[in-house]
Protein backbone atom coordinates (compact mmCIF):
# COMPACT_ATOMS: atom_id res chain seq x y z
CA UNK A 1 0.00 0.00 0.00
CA UNK A 2 1.01 3.65 -0.83
CA UNK A 3 1.76 6.29 2.14
CA UNK A 4 -0.66 8.87 2.47
CA UNK A 5 2.24 11.06 1.09
CA UNK A 6 3.11 8.81 -1.51
CA UNK A 7 -0.23 8.62 -2.80
CA UNK A 8 -0.49 12.44 -2.85
CA UNK A 9 2.47 12.76 -4.72
CA UNK A 10 1.21 10.12 -7.22
CA UNK A 11 -2.04 11.85 -7.85
CA UNK A 12 -0.31 14.65 -8.29
CA UNK A 13 2.21 13.57 -10.75
CA UNK A 14 -0.56 12.10 -12.55
CA UNK A 15 -2.36 14.98 -12.73
CA UNK A 16 0.41 16.97 -14.46
CA UNK A 17 1.24 13.98 -16.60
CA UNK A 18 -2.02 14.10 -17.94
CA UNK A 19 -1.94 17.49 -19.42
CA UNK A 20 0.89 17.11 -21.02
CA UNK A 21 -0.21 17.41 -24.43
CA UNK A 22 1.14 19.03 -27.56
CA UNK A 23 -1.60 21.44 -29.17
CA UNK A 24 -3.58 20.11 -31.18
CA UNK A 25 -2.75 22.77 -34.30
CA UNK A 26 0.82 20.96 -34.07
CA UNK A 27 -0.19 17.47 -33.76
CA UNK A 28 -2.63 17.80 -36.87
CA UNK A 29 0.21 19.14 -39.17
CA UNK A 30 1.60 15.62 -39.47
CA UNK A 31 -1.37 14.29 -40.95
CA UNK A 32 -0.68 16.95 -43.98
CA UNK A 33 0.24 15.39 -46.90
CA UNK A 34 3.49 17.02 -47.01
CA UNK A 35 6.96 15.03 -49.01
CA UNK A 36 9.10 17.98 -49.31
CA UNK A 37 12.29 17.64 -47.96
CA UNK A 38 12.04 21.10 -46.31
CA UNK A 39 8.26 20.71 -45.14
CA UNK A 40 9.50 17.88 -43.61
CA UNK A 41 11.78 19.37 -41.42
CA UNK A 42 10.40 22.11 -40.93
CA UNK A 43 7.16 19.84 -39.23
CA UNK A 44 9.83 17.73 -37.23
CA UNK A 45 11.27 20.71 -35.69
CA UNK A 46 8.27 22.50 -34.58
CA UNK A 47 6.89 19.23 -33.15
CA UNK A 48 10.32 18.72 -31.21
CA UNK A 49 10.19 22.47 -30.07
CA UNK A 50 6.46 21.78 -28.85
CA UNK A 51 7.72 18.34 -27.20
CA UNK A 52 10.07 20.47 -25.18
CA UNK A 53 8.09 22.92 -23.95
CA UNK A 54 5.67 20.66 -22.99
CA UNK A 55 8.13 18.32 -21.17
CA UNK A 56 9.63 21.69 -19.63
CA UNK A 57 6.01 22.54 -18.22
CA UNK A 58 5.43 18.94 -16.99
CA UNK A 59 8.96 19.11 -15.31
CA UNK A 60 8.84 22.14 -13.17
CA UNK A 61 5.39 21.01 -11.54
CA UNK A 62 8.00 17.85 -10.20
CA UNK A 63 8.26 18.29 -6.86
CA UNK A 64 11.55 19.97 -5.47
CA UNK A 65 12.77 20.59 -9.27
CA UNK A 66 12.48 23.97 -8.97
CA UNK A 67 14.15 24.37 -5.62
CA UNK A 68 17.66 22.79 -7.63
CA UNK A 69 20.35 25.02 -9.39
CA UNK A 70 18.95 26.55 -12.01
CA UNK A 71 21.88 25.55 -14.59
CA UNK A 72 20.93 21.81 -12.85
CA UNK A 73 17.66 22.32 -14.02
CA UNK A 74 18.98 23.02 -17.37
CA UNK A 75 21.28 19.91 -17.19
CA UNK A 76 18.53 17.72 -16.11
CA UNK A 77 16.39 18.85 -18.75
CA UNK A 78 19.16 18.77 -21.58
CA UNK A 79 20.35 15.46 -20.68
CA UNK A 80 16.93 13.73 -20.59
CA UNK A 81 14.56 15.67 -23.23
CA UNK A 82 15.46 13.19 -25.96
CA UNK A 83 15.00 10.41 -23.32
CA UNK A 84 11.22 11.20 -22.52
CA UNK A 85 10.57 11.96 -26.17
CA UNK A 86 11.46 8.75 -27.16
CA UNK A 87 10.03 7.19 -23.96
CA UNK A 88 6.61 9.50 -24.54
CA UNK A 89 6.77 8.32 -28.43
CA UNK A 90 6.29 4.69 -26.97
CA UNK A 91 2.52 5.81 -25.85
CA UNK A 92 1.51 7.23 -28.75
CA UNK A 93 4.11 7.70 -31.28
CA UNK A 94 3.83 10.64 -33.63
CA UNK A 95 6.74 9.69 -34.41
CA UNK A 96 6.40 6.73 -35.92
CA UNK A 97 3.32 7.86 -37.94
CA UNK A 98 5.76 10.51 -39.45
CA UNK A 99 8.36 8.46 -40.19
CA UNK A 100 5.89 5.79 -41.52
CA UNK A 101 4.43 8.71 -44.17
CA UNK A 102 7.42 10.03 -44.91
CA UNK A 103 9.87 7.04 -45.23
CA UNK A 104 12.88 8.19 -46.74
CA UNK A 105 12.92 12.00 -46.26
CA UNK A 106 14.72 11.90 -43.06
CA UNK A 107 17.74 9.27 -44.48
CA UNK A 108 17.66 7.85 -41.02
CA UNK A 109 19.48 4.39 -41.27
CA UNK A 110 18.06 1.08 -40.36
CA UNK A 111 20.50 0.45 -37.93
CA UNK A 112 19.24 3.39 -35.84
CA UNK A 113 15.02 2.52 -36.77
CA UNK A 114 14.97 -1.28 -36.42
CA UNK A 115 16.54 -0.91 -32.55
CA UNK A 116 13.98 1.75 -32.02
CA UNK A 117 10.67 -0.48 -33.61
CA UNK A 118 12.07 -3.36 -31.41
CA UNK A 119 12.50 -1.26 -28.04
CA UNK A 120 8.65 0.30 -28.59
CA UNK A 121 7.62 -3.27 -29.06
CA UNK A 122 9.14 -4.37 -26.54
CA UNK A 123 7.69 -1.91 -24.37
CA UNK A 124 4.32 -2.16 -25.97
CA UNK A 125 4.73 -6.53 -24.35
CA UNK A 126 5.19 -4.62 -20.83
CA UNK A 127 1.70 -3.59 -20.13
CA UNK A 128 2.59 -0.63 -18.18
CA UNK A 129 0.18 1.31 -17.07
CA UNK A 130 -0.34 5.71 -16.92
CA UNK A 131 1.20 5.81 -13.74
CA UNK A 132 4.06 3.68 -14.68
CA UNK A 133 4.74 5.70 -18.04
CA UNK A 134 4.23 9.10 -15.59
CA UNK A 135 6.87 7.98 -13.06
CA UNK A 136 9.31 6.63 -14.89
CA UNK A 137 9.23 9.87 -17.23
CA UNK A 138 9.91 11.54 -14.40
CA UNK A 139 12.45 9.38 -12.62
CA UNK A 140 14.72 9.57 -16.31
CA UNK A 141 14.55 13.29 -16.05
CA UNK A 142 15.51 13.56 -12.58
CA UNK A 143 18.53 11.38 -13.54
CA UNK A 144 21.59 12.30 -10.51
CA UNK A 145 24.76 10.99 -13.18
CA UNK A 146 23.56 13.73 -16.00
CA UNK A 147 26.87 15.40 -17.16
CA UNK A 148 27.08 18.85 -15.54
CA UNK A 149 25.33 18.15 -12.38
CA UNK A 150 26.98 19.92 -9.46
CA UNK A 151 24.43 18.60 -6.72
CA UNK A 152 23.80 15.13 -7.65
CA UNK A 153 22.66 14.69 -4.13
CA UNK A 154 19.53 16.80 -4.31
CA UNK A 155 18.38 14.83 -7.61
CA UNK A 156 18.62 12.05 -6.08
CA UNK A 157 16.78 13.09 -3.29
CA UNK A 158 13.97 14.15 -5.58
CA UNK A 159 14.36 10.47 -8.22
CA UNK A 160 14.55 8.41 -4.81
CA UNK A 161 10.71 8.44 -3.72
CA UNK A 162 9.50 8.11 -7.08
CA UNK A 163 11.33 5.00 -7.71
CA UNK A 164 9.97 3.51 -4.27
CA UNK A 165 6.26 4.77 -5.57
CA UNK A 166 6.85 3.34 -9.18
CA UNK A 167 7.90 0.03 -7.39
CA UNK A 168 4.66 -0.10 -5.56
CA UNK A 169 2.77 0.26 -8.65
CA UNK A 170 4.53 -2.79 -10.13
CA UNK A 171 3.60 -4.50 -7.14
CA UNK A 172 0.39 -3.67 -7.33
CA UNK A 173 -0.60 -4.34 -11.15
CA UNK A 174 1.63 -6.48 -12.58
CA UNK A 175 1.47 -9.10 -8.98
CA UNK A 176 2.02 -12.24 -11.10
CA UNK A 177 5.86 -11.13 -12.22
CA UNK A 178 7.92 -10.40 -9.50
CA UNK A 179 10.60 -8.72 -12.28
CA UNK A 180 7.99 -5.95 -13.71
CA UNK A 181 9.96 -2.89 -11.86
CA UNK A 182 13.08 -4.90 -12.92
CA UNK A 183 12.42 -4.53 -16.63
CA UNK A 184 11.44 -1.73 -16.35
CA UNK A 185 14.54 -0.04 -14.89
CA UNK A 186 16.23 -2.18 -17.56
CA UNK A 187 14.62 -0.04 -20.60
CA UNK A 188 16.36 2.53 -19.25
CA UNK A 189 20.09 2.16 -20.64
CA UNK A 190 18.31 1.01 -23.82
CA UNK A 191 17.06 4.66 -23.67
CA UNK A 192 20.07 6.17 -23.01
CA UNK A 193 21.56 4.52 -26.46
CA UNK A 194 19.39 5.80 -28.31
CA UNK A 195 20.26 9.22 -26.60
CA UNK A 196 23.64 9.22 -27.80
CA UNK A 197 22.86 7.60 -31.30
CA UNK A 198 20.14 10.34 -31.81
CA UNK A 199 23.46 12.75 -30.92
CA UNK A 200 25.45 11.35 -33.59
CA UNK A 201 22.57 11.46 -36.06
CA UNK A 202 22.07 15.18 -35.75
CA UNK A 203 26.03 15.70 -35.63
CA UNK A 204 26.54 13.63 -38.98
CA UNK A 205 23.57 15.77 -40.74
CA UNK A 206 24.53 18.90 -39.50
CA UNK A 207 28.29 17.60 -41.16
CA UNK A 208 26.11 16.95 -44.57
CA UNK B 1 8.24 29.81 -36.46
CA UNK B 2 10.61 31.71 -34.97
CA UNK B 3 11.80 28.94 -33.03
CA UNK B 4 12.76 26.67 -35.61
CA UNK B 5 16.40 27.79 -35.48
CA UNK B 6 16.63 27.56 -31.75
CA UNK B 7 18.87 25.16 -29.93
CA UNK B 8 17.93 22.71 -27.14
CA UNK B 9 19.05 24.89 -24.43
CA UNK B 10 17.65 27.70 -25.57
CA UNK B 11 14.15 26.37 -25.82
CA UNK B 12 14.71 25.05 -22.78
CA UNK B 13 15.85 28.25 -21.03
CA UNK B 14 12.77 29.80 -22.43
CA UNK B 15 10.32 27.08 -21.44
CA UNK B 16 11.78 27.34 -18.20
CA UNK B 17 11.26 30.92 -17.42
CA UNK B 18 7.74 30.80 -18.76
CA UNK B 19 8.69 32.66 -21.81
CA UNK B 20 6.28 30.80 -24.25
CA UNK B 21 5.29 32.82 -26.90
CA UNK B 22 7.61 35.50 -27.51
Amino acid sequence: EFTPEQQSLLDYIMDSYSKQQIPQEVSKKLLHEEFSAEGNFLILTEMATSHVQVLVEFTKKLPGFQTLDHEDQIALLKGSAVEAIYWKATIRSPWSLLFSNRPNSFSISDEFITPMFNFYKSIGELKMTQEEYALLTAIVILSPDRQYIKDRESVERLQEPLLDILQKCCKLHHPDNPQHFACLLGRLPELRTFNHHHAEMLMSWRVN
Amino acid sequence: NSSTNMGLEAIIRKALMGKYDE
